[in-house]
């Protein structure tokens, strides 16, 4: 569903050069559930966001569901990201002036596929925030504005799910249970998701788990099959 | 250093009320490490602002450095606050046209007081953004922002320190980095910290762990001496 070859991203100019990434080549097959862990600044939103078509790399190829990503242009992006992507952003990007409700269908919305109100209720729920869907995001605490985000990527049932860090901001047991819920959607409908995260019990509900450092793949452990 | 006497906080109206503090009493003594942890939405941010006098409870008393802060004007809450308290803020609040080394001197550059560069170099050298000082926010990891966030907590080497989930995006390693620090801290300048998390192994550095749920005190863990 997504391949990466030889990735580079390259921040800055000659003096003030950071190498975000330096050459990353991987493959996140269709249906499976990938961990991606690493020490802060080692490239992981970075490789996120080239993976899922939000940045250019600097050098190489990104494979994002039978396309090349380079070669759309930013109306064709922009249709494959809201037809088939979803993504759960490091610090949530929810607009503060919509409720949880109208921040949660946004992105159908605007795709023209106004999802139905048992849908709409269905997600809350699945996150534990169906008592506050009109609330706004500074009127919730950190963890439920995360949870927004969450519900946010998974309302439209994308092709393929990338969520940074999406329990950081989440107890052990609300945490469990939204990775309980990626989970059974990487298994049930085949979805494909790739989760940054620095919980090795997070990375536990994966079936692989890549390690970046400095920009490069440093290393991978697979799940003992269940 | 910090009392809660029977503190309430409530948001919202009548039909659409939140009780996020429900009777809270406690004591953070000076040069004490307390940890605070619950599940999402059970107060804990809540808990953090109105002990450091950054919100006022509905109801209850909070002395902060002897001073009983509702009896306080906005002038006099505004420089306790800058002369003894530092907080690291669970979203950051990083101004974003600011560099890292402006953004983390900005609180000292308010109060009349700017730091040497030699304490700014100290400060940014022990949460490993040296080489970094010069860029903004944005040009950041979610890891380092967090780390731009303590530094402009520790460098005032306030009286009490809240630190709202320090490490929620840091790495394994680099979190453990931040939390000797802080531990150090706490025992060699008796500095009064009180840091919400939910990661067991941040908790473990701390003298003591309080459980938060719907608004409540719902138990306490005393370290065992080391
Ligand atoms: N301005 C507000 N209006 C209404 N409800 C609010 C407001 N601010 C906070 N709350 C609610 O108060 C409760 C406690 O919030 P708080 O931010 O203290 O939780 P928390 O324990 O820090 O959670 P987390 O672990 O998710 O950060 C939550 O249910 C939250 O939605
Ligand atoms: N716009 C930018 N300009 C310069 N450097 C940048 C920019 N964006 C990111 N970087 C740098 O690229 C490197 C990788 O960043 P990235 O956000 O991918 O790290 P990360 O692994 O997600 O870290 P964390 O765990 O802290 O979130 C970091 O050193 C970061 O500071
Ligand atoms: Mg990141
Ligand atoms: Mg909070």
């Amino acid at each position: 569903a997504v391949g990466l070859t030889n990735v580079r991203k390259v921040y800055g100019k000659r003096d003030n050069e950071v190498v975000a990434l330096d050459g990353v080549t991987t493959q996140f097959r269709r249906g499976t559930f990938t961990a991606i862990m690493g020490p802060s600044g080692s490239g992981k939103s970075t490789l996120m966001q080239c993976a899922a078509g939000l940045d250019q790399p600097t050098s190489g190829s990104v494979l994002l569901e039978g396309h090349e990503i380079s070669e759309l242009d930013e109306t064709e992006l922009t249709k494959l990201r809201r037809d088939r992507i979803g993504f759960v952003f490091q610090s949530f990007n929810l607009l503060p002036v919509l409720t949880v409700r109208q921040n949660v269908t946004l992105p159908l919305r605007l795709a023209g596929r106004p999802p139905s109100r048992s849908r709409v209720a269905t997600v809350l729920e699945q996150v534990g925030l169906a008592q506050r869907k009109n609330h706004r995001p500074s009127e919730l605490s950190g963890g439920q504005q995360q949870r927004v985000a969450i519900a946010r990527a998974l309302i439209s049932e994308p092709a393929v799910l990338f969520a940074d860090e999406p329990t950081g901001a989440l107890d052990t047991r609300t945490a469990q249970d939204i990775l309980a819920l990626l989970r059974h959607s990487a298994q049930t409908a085949h979805q494909t998701i790739v989760m940054v995260t620095h919980d090795p019990v997070a990375a536990s509900y994966a079936d692989r788990v890549l390690f970046l450092a400095d920009g490069r793949l440093a290393g991978e452990l697979h799940a003992p099959t269940a």
